[in-house]
């Protein structure tokens, strides 16, 4: 891909875009950039979409990452997503087959405003940048402004709080372009995967309630086996299991509202690491991160190949 | 710095309370001083055995870390200096770059 672009060093938003306007320009075959809208700041919300036009209708799996913005690995990883498709669709028989039958909507960066703000001004700034009328705080969590059990536990109404779920359900433009495009897409779409940091955990539904998910076996199944060939590489434990329970009970997240709105597998990655570099993961462990990651995600994605 | 963050000498502490009177004053401490909750994302969510790591200002270090050793709550320091750490994530690159 880009010639000389370093996929173990975090780059900032504008790099992303050029590196996402070169792919769609070099690689017309297997990838169409579009928009899904624009940010509270009118930035474009780009999308990569990966896959080769093989037949008229194919199913899809969406990816997005960096929608709080001082995750920085997570950006990272859904670069590092595109460059493995690219560089092994020729040579790796599951990457050829995953991109013969699929589409995927890669987002690298779904909070562009909060991103660009956390290399800028504040390197742990976590929300978007919508300004609150009322209060000098900007910003709305925007993993809880999403119309499922909106601003219920685990969630805030106060506007300076980082959990700050907005003043009405998709306020935020990136939520709300996200959510109208998947609304559209739903049908088509199978799988939904979002990539935070940091607690090393594979989550998926419920975030907002203690309670079984209709297919559950299906979904803890595709859990189980990809936590386990994450492992597989360097060894590194995922904990896995459904958010409310495995990590703390929240609502209005996008996990719950894709699952909500028809998407059967819904998952949410906590990437390394536990905690001793927290948010600030250093580069040189982007490769590990991402290689074992990759495994987690095709694992995922043949597991929906497959009839459940 | 390029972040603008003046980050020098904030510190990231991790606690991990050990009963439920431990909780609720980190829960009240932590709401009260507005701090920067890394783990988990609000103060709401800190429960009994599971830890919490937190971004300490340097003004607040001299106040909650006090606090802290008062209300016999045991913590680690994760980061001493969370602006060298900064540094040190990109720092590969910069190597990278001389080289």
């Amino acid at each position: 891909s880009l010639p000389g672009y370093n996929y173990e060093v975090y780059h900032s938003l504008e790099e992303i875009e050029d590196w996402m306007h070169y792919l769609n320009t070099t690689y017309s075959d297997l990838v169409y950039m579009f928009s899904v809208g624009k940010s509270y700041e009118g930035r474009p919300l780009y999308v990569l979409k990966l896959g080769k036009r093989s037949r008229p209708y194919k199913k899809a799996v969406w990816i997005d990452c960096g929608i709080h913005a001082r995750e920085w690995i997570g950006p990272a990883f859904c670069q590092w997503f595109v460059k493995e498709a690219l560089q092994t669709y020729q040579t790796d028989p599951d990457m050829r087959k995953m991109l013969t039958q699929l589409y995927f909507y890669i987002m690298p960066v779904f909070n562009v405003d909060g991103y660009h703000f956390s290399w800028t001004n504040d390197r742990f700034w976590r929300k978007t940048r919508s300004k609150n009328m009322r209060f000098h705080c900007h910003g709305v969590d925007a993993n809880r402004n999403w119309k499922v059990k909106w601003c219920d536990e685990g969630a805030s109404l106060h506007p300076c709080d980082d959990t700050y779920c907005g003043p009405f359900p998709e306020s935020e433009p990136e939520v709300k372009a996200v959510a109208h495009f998947l609304r559209k897409h739903r049908k088509q779409i199978k799988a939904y995967l979002s990539f935070h940091a940091y607690a090393q955990m594979l989550l998926y539904p419920y975030s907002y309630k203690y309670a079984t998910i209709p297919n559950f076996n299906c979904v803890e199944s595709a859990a189980y086996n990809a936590v386990n060939a994450l492992q597989s590489a360097y060894g590194v434990r995922y904990r896995y299991g459904p958010a409310s329970s495995t990590l703390y009970v929240s609502s209005g997240s996008s996990m719950d509202w894709a699952y909500k709105n028809g998407i059967p597998y819904a998952f949410a990655f906590e990437l390394r690491d536990t905690g001793h570099f927290g948010f600030l993961l250093p580069e040189m462990l982007i490769k590990p991160t991402c290689t074992e990651t990759m495994l987690a995600v095709k694992n995922i994605t043949l597991h929906l190949l497959k009839k459940c | 710095s390029t972040l603008g963050a003046f980050l020098e000498h904030d510190k990231l502490i991790r606690v991990v309370p050990e009963s439920e009177r431990e909780t609720q004053i980190l829960r009240a401490a932590f709401n009260r001083l507005k701090v920067d909750l890394w783990q988990p994302s609000s103060p709401f969510h800190i429960v009994e055995g599971a830890f919490a790591d937190v971004r300490v200002p340097q003004n607040a270090t001299r106040s909650l870390l006090p606090f802290l050793q008062q209300a016999n709550i045991q913590y680690t320091i994760l980061i001493s200096d969370l602006q060298q750490a900064i540094e040190n994530q990109t720092a590969g690159r910069s190597h990278r770059s001389r080289r």
